[in-house]
């Protein structure tokens, strides 16, 4: 889950 | 979202495509490091594996195909459709001089030890020096053409940008990425130098030329 929280950017 | 993130990745595309139009329009990948593309499209291919299992918005996916593909079109163009023009004497900065530490790196510094994590650290760590043999080449040929210029201001920009993204986003959300955030100083910081040229000179109507 956080995985995707944290990179959120390009 | 903010204003410095948007404005980030819009002067991130737009290197991509000066890059991708110079090569195009002048038939030509004279000055243009190829081994700095290919280093750029191995950062895009490993940071964006996740576009297979996390999908974060419609934005987000768009960009990351659009990185990949605008790449892999550029070392194609390079390599292949205009591969005559291509200058490989003056690019010889050794990849595995770049490969290797930033490898070696996310195996130290890594947000878990799963295979995509350990990719997404590697593409961070790569990016922040992957313009390296393209600013080689600039030194060893000792200038660059305007719109080569233009790209690397561009390029130097995005992620000048991001760094205010993160101040920002520190203070509003409390989001902290320091892998990220270290790289992309760095990153930042090698481009100093180029910076300083392309205010001096190339904003000024003169050519970027180095000095030895």
């Amino acid at each position: 889950f956080w995985r995707t929280a944290l990179h959120d950017e390009l | 979202m903010n204003l410095f993130r948007l404005m980030g990745d819009v002067s991130h595309v737009l290197a991509v495509f000066i890059l991708l139009a110079k090569i195009w329009r002048t038939r030509s990948a004279a000055g243009i490091s190829g081994r700095s593309q290919i280093l750029f499209t191995i950062v895009y291919l490993a940071r964006y594996m996740d576009l297979f299992f996390s999908f974060i918005s419609l934005y987000n996916t768009v960009m990351k195909l659009l990185f990949i593909s605008a790449s892999c079109a550029t070392v194609y163009l390079i390599y292949f459709k205009f591969r005559a023009t291509y200058d490989g004497n003056h690019d010889t900065f050794r990849i595995e001089f770049v490969l290797v530490p930033s490898l070696l790196l996310a195996f130290i510094f890594h947000y878990s030890m799963s295979f995509f994590e350990l990719a997404w650290s590697f593409s961070i760590f790569l990016e922040a020096v992957a313009i390296l043999p393209q600013l080689f080449m600039v030194t060893k040929t000792g200038e660059a053409e305007n719109i080569t210029s233009h790209y690397l201001f561009a390029l130097g920009s995005y992620r000048a940008l991001y760094i205010l993204n993160w101040i920002y986003r520190y203070y509003t959300e409390g989001h902290f990425d320091p892998i990220a955030v270290c790289a992309g100083i760095v990153q930042t910081i090698l481009y100093c130098d180029f910076f300083y040229l392309y205010v001096t000179k190339v904003l000024q109507g003169r050519k970027l030329q180095v000095l030895p």
